[in-house]
């Protein structure tokens, strides 16, 4: 479980 | 990548080729806000830096030199080819309301602090709000070409559609959340709700596009 940044998203 | 993900930038893709198709065709800009279209640009320029720092795959590394490329040429069309076509004094809304918050909230909230991912923040609280211009022009003049409304609701779309994949990753990717991204997007999809029941209710049903006096 976390918090961050989907680095694969638009 | 998920159906979600997947229909959602089609559906993205699919609303810049809508746009592009609409002023082509009728040779005219008329309807469309410079101003949602020229945040569009300061959204992807501000996000996709990353294509010099991360490497994805080709479909993100294509679909984000897509969005940059297109949206250019897009704000070209209105400023250069078809600048008769578009009359500023319509679009009128203040983009400095919008820049000035956002820029704010990115300093606020971000997962590191760094010039990429400050810009990574503000670009999406930026893209939350982007369309204002456009659908504030639209309240304006009361009425848009069936074209346009399709456009929107493309766009619309692909942020309604990011929801649900958004709640599938959460439950397939072990609780992974991106609360950034997820309270800018239901925000986002908020501001089309207004439209997407005009849409349904008249656009769809063969009518034109009239918001009540």
């Amino acid at each position: 479980t976390g918090t961050e940044r989907s680095k694969d998203e638009l | 990548m998920n159906i979600f993900r997947l229909l959602g930038d089609l559906s993205h893709l699919a609303s810049i080729l809508i746009l592009l198709h609409k002023i082509q065709t009728t040779r005219s800009c008329r309807g469309i806000s410079f101003k949602t279209q020229a945040l569009y640009v300061t959204v992807f320029v501000t996000r996709y830096l990353d294509i010099f720092t991360d490497w994805v795959s080709l479909y993100n590394f294509t679909m984000k030199i897509f969005f940059i490329a297109s949206t250019c040429y897009i704000l070209y069309l209105m400023k250069m080819k078809y600048r008769p076509t578009h009359d500023p004094s319509i679009d009128t809304f203040r983009v400095e309301y919008l820049l000035g918050p956002c820029a704010l909230l990115a300093l606020l909230f971000h997962y590191r602090f760094t010039v990429l991912e400050v810009l990574w923040s503000f670009s999406i609280f930026l893209e939350s709000v982007a369309i204002l211009p456009q659908l504030f022009m639209l309240q304006r003049t009361g009425e848009a070409e069936t074209i346009t409304t399709h456009y929107l609701a493309a766009l619309g779309a692909y942020r309604a559609l990011y929801i649900p994949n958004w709640i599938y990753r959460y439950f397939t990717e072990s609780g992974q959340i991106d609360p950034i991204a997820v309270t800018a997007g239901l925000v986002q999809t908020a501001l089309y709700l207004d439209f997407f029941y005009v849409y349904f209710t008249k656009v769809l049903q063969g009518q034109k596009f009239e918001l009540p006096a």
